[in-house]
């Protein structure tokens, strides 16, 4: 989930 | 998501929709540097591997198909559409960008969120992205005279991620341990590397002259 929450931008 | 992140993916998706305005009308592409597409192609392509592994929101996955699908139908045009073809600037746009992807790739490999391959192509697409406009920058310089859409394509591509550095300044005032120092240094790079042609812009802007870059 954390990949997620870093990678939530264009 | 916030006012200043929509602000940045919607003045980016701007100067997306003025570059193919400029091909279509005038089924031309002078002024226009094919390196510099080609490079923001493989920047979307690395930059979303992840585009059918995570999915985030509707919105996302959309803007990521959107800039994905735009960088290669532009290049595709610039390489094979018969007429707009014959308008690239070829002997103008000669900057060895593969030196670009190298220094991109080689930096991945030192400074990443992880040492994964999603997570090295994705910082090799942040840094190429930072240095992306190179080419079309030279290409401005050497081509002398700039045509509207060209001139406001590359205004507007320049703003966005002065935007995104508004948009992590306020997540940082306001996320507790938001950090984002790998696409934070280099959206300042690449911010600034538009300096100079932010000047001539907004000085042709208020002189109501056509834009210039001095050789």
């Amino acid at each position: 989930l954390n990949k997620i929450l870093y990678h939530d931008e264009l | 998501m916030n006012v200043f992140r929509l602000a940045g993916d919607m003045t980016h998706l701007l100067s997306i929709l003025l570059l193919l305005l400029k091909i279509y009308a005038t089924k031309s592409c002078s002024g226009v540097s094919r390196k510099t597409q080609e490079l923001y192609a493989i920047v979307f392509i690395f930059r979303y591997l992840d585009l059918f592994t995570d999915f985030i929101s509707v919105y996302n996955t959309f803007m990521k198909v959107v800039f994905i699908a735009s960088s290669l139908a532009i290049v595709w045009c610039m390489r094979f559409h018969p007429v707009v073809r014959r308008s690239y600037d070829r002997e103008l746009d000669t900057f060895r960008y593969f030196f670009l992807v190298g220094a991109s790739f080689a930096l991945a490999l030192i400074w990443h969120e992880k040492f994964s391959v999603q997570e090295v192509f994705w910082a090799f697409s942040i840094y190429l992205e930072a240095v992306a406009i190179l080419p079309q920058l030279v290409l401005l310089q050497r081509s002398g005279n700039v045509d509207n859409l060209t001139g406001q394509y590359v205004f507007f591509l320049g703003a966005y991620r002065a935007f995104y550095i508004l948009n992590w300044i306020y997540r940082y005032l306001t996320e507790p341990r938001f950090t984002r120092w790998i696409a934070g240094t280099s959206g300042v790079v690449q911010t600034a590397l538009y300096a100079d042609f932010f000047y001539y812009y907004f000085i042709s802007w208020k002189n109501n002259s056509k834009l210039k870059l001095p050789a």
